[in-house]
């Protein structure tokens, strides 16, 4: 089954 | 001061449509060079980041910063009262609680006007790294779009296989399974039909078909896509305007 990471796993808030 | 007059309505009314079904709650930053807005989705998979430059505009006005909070469903029922051709002009003070969206259609010397409540939207800001991409796509919008709504009809996953000369799309689900495999080609006669493709490495990747239809709805932006790819990092999906861009980044499925 694939996982599905967030967006926020790669961008951080500024 | 915030006064920003699009020669046509619809160029607006195209741009919130290319991502309203995936974001609701947006703050639009207004500055001196433009308006720029980014908004994550509710499952925090698929991140939108519009700008739109001060060339889209017919005349465009900002005397100091200013951040409308803004429910885009709310905005959509507005846009919906305002005519293709009208002109449109957004109009706001330097402490909003409102925008002022005037549609103005000079043949008839008709003049419409909307305040639209704002809203005070708490949303962090996310800082897009410049990325190395593995692969660099250009191709035709509609073809990309086509190929996402055939395919995510047979599975919730998408795969994308690019390697040398090949793009290959693949679903594989309970019904059954399809691929569309594309290769890069210059049409002399229709630049807008090529497919130009770049690649440092070859990537397999794979995505949920429920964003990728939420992104083709870029389409109506723009005759070409632009689609970044990376082993390690979110999918770049561009679509560009006139002055600007709206770009969608999508975090791929891993196989756990």
């Amino acid at each position: 089954m694939a996982a599905q990471p967030t967006i926020s796993r790669f961008f951080k808030p500024v | 001061m915030l006064e920003a007059k699009f020669e046509e309505a619809s160029l607006f009314k195209r741009i919130i449509d290319g991502f309203k079904d995936c974001v609701q709650l947006v703050n639009f930053q207004c500055k001196e060079d433009g308006i720029i807005a980014q908004a994550v989705d509710d499952s925090r998979v698929l991140l939108v980041s519009l700008e739109i430059g001060i060339e889209a505009f017919q005349n465009y006005r900002c005397d100091h910063p200013v951040t409308l909070g803004i429910d885009l469903t709310s905005l959509s029922k507005i846009l919906r009262c305002g005519n293709n051709s009208d002109t449109l002009t957004l109009i706001a003070d330097d402490t909003p609680d409102t925008v002022l969206l005037l549609f103005e259609d000079t043949k008839k010397d008709r003049v419409a006007e909307y305040s639209l409540k704002l809203m005070d939207i708490d949303a962090a800001f996310l800082k897009i790294e410049d990325l190395a991409y593995d692969c660099t796509l250009m191709m035709p919008s509609s073809e990309f779009s086509k190929i996402v709504r055939d395919l995510s009809q047979l599975s919730d996953s998408l795969n994308i296989m690019i390697t040398k000369e090949t793009i290959k799309f693949v679903a594989d689900g309970d019904i059954g399974s399809g691929s569309v495999i594309l290769k890069p080609f210059v049409n002399m006669d229709k630049p807008e039909d090529s497919i130009k493709l770049e690649m440092d490495q070859p990537v397999d990747l794979t995505f949920g078909s429920k964003y990728l239809l939420d992104i083709v709805k870029g389409s109506a932006l723009a005759e070409k896509v632009g689609i970044r790819l990376s082993s390690e990092a979110p999918a770049l999906f561009q679509f560009d305007l006139k002055s600007g861009y709206l770009q969608f980044f999508l975090a791929p499925k891993f196989n756990d």
